[in-house]
Formats: structure tokens, C-alpha cells, sequence
């Protein structure tokens, strides 16, 4: 999914 | 990754290995608020939805997995264990979480950054995870005197959003996309809360006493 949406952090 | 956000994660997994450290060693809880515990894993639950629909890299679901689990393992311990949950001070954790949690879905509701049931646990998980500490920072101030590992674990735990603060601001100035004003926001306030036991916890520090919060 595009790197907008994904929460990449915990 | 930078290394803010790579101190921000150790330091948090630190206040996680301080606190089993503390109810493993001890066999006590004593000073410990199980409704913060409680909201903990909460917010771990509701954010790591994506846990097994988006891989990031094993670095991130290996801490996803720590996580969710430490802090399920620490409220059946403090709620389960035999020798533990005798230590629980019930009586001083009575702080009403359960609007906490009200209160941070109902804003999660109104403000997120996309209306879908992820987007909206996750800023539920967010705005939760903000407030917390608040039921253990109540269970300080009614318990007095603080003992060394929890004083370590609540002050590793602030820290360590902290440490994610310089992370965003890192992120804002080199990558042009990264605006994320909801965890921008939600994180100052998770500081913020800490401020006044920070400042208890460096006077105790520099004056080398007990970590006394003022009731």
C-alpha cells in the first residue's frame, strides 16, 4: 500500500 | 528508521523489561496501576490491527509481537497470578479509565486521518496511549514513597515518546511528505503529562533522596 496510509511507526 | 526513533523504541522496551524485572523479582506489584497496564495493551491491540495485513519489516512485527505480548503477560499477572495480584494495591488504583478510553474513541471518531475502521483504532490508539499514564501517575502521588524500578519504569516510559518527538521533527526536515499532526499533537500532550514526575524524579536524582510526589 502506498507509503501515505501505512503507519510505518510503532 | 533514525536513531530517535530507534532510542525511542529500546527506551521503551527498556521501561517494559524494568517493569517485568520488578513484578519477576520482586513478585510484587505494589505501586504498579493494573488500569494502566490495562489501557497499555489496549492501545497495542488497537494500533497493531495491521499486524498481519501490512509488513513493514521484521524489526517492526517482532516489537508489534513484544509488545502486545509483555503487556498482556503484565495485566494476567497483575490480575491472575497467584503470589502477584495479592500485591495489587486496589484499593489506591481507582482512577476511572473507562472514560479514558470513552473519550478517546469518541475523538477518535471525529478526528482521523482516514475514516476506516483502521485509521480510526489507530488514532483511537494514539489519543489513549497519551493519557495513559495518567491512572499510574494518580497510584504515585497516593502511594508515597516510589520504589527504584517503578520510579524507572515510569520515567523510561516517558522518555521514550520523548525520544519519538525528535524522531517527527528528524522526519518532518528530511522527508517532505511526513505530516503526521495527530501523533505530533497526541505525543507533546504524552510529554507533557510526564513533566511535573520528571521533574520529582531529577530532584530525587540530584538530591540523591527517594522519589517523593508531592499528594
Amino acid at each position: 500500500s502506498p507509503e501515505g496510509s501505512l503507519h510505518d511507526e510503532l | 528508521m533514525n536513531i530517535f526513533r530507534l532510542a525511542g523504541d529500546l527506551t521503551h522496551l527498556i521501561s517494559i523489561l524494568v517493569l517485568l524485572l520488578k513484578i519477576y523479582a520482586t513478585k510484587s506489584c505494589s505501586g504498579i496501576s493494573l488500569k494502566t497496564q490495562e489501557l497499555y495493551a489496549l492501545v497495542f491491540l488497537a494500533r497493531y490491527l495491521d499486524l498481519f495485513t501490512d509488513f513493514v519489516s521484521v524489526y517492526n512485527t517482532v516489537m508489534k509481537l513484544v509488545f502486545i505480548g509483555s503487556s498482556l503477560a503484565i495485566v494476567w499477572c497483575m490480575r491472575m497470578h497467584r503470589i502477584v495480584k495479592r500485591s495489587y494495591n486496589r484499593e489506591l488504583d481507582t482512577f476511572r479509565h473507562y472514560f479514558l478510553v470513552a473519550g478517546s474513541f469518541v475523538l477518535a471518531l471525529v478526528v482521523h486521518e482516514k475514516f476506516t475502521l483502521q485509521e480510526i483504532f489507530w488514532a483511537f490508539s494514539i489519543y489513549l496511549e497519551a493519557v495513559a499514564i495518567l491512572p499510574q501517575l494518580v497510584l504515585l502521588q497516593r502511594s508515597g514513597n516510589v520504589d527504584n524500578l517503578t520510579g524507572q519504569y515510569v520515567f523510561f516510559l516517558g522518555a521514550y515518546r520523548a525520544f519519538y518527538i525528535l524522531n517527527w521533527i528528524y522526519r518532518y526536515f528530511t522527508e517532505q511528505r511526513f505530516g503526521r499532526w495527530i501523533s505530533w499533537i497526541s505525543g507533546l500532550v504524552q510529554t507533557a503529562l510526564y513533566a511535573d514526575f520528571f521533574y520529582y524524579y531529577f530532584m530525587s536524582w540530584k538530591n540523591n533522596a527517594k522519589l517523593q510526589l508531592p499528594a
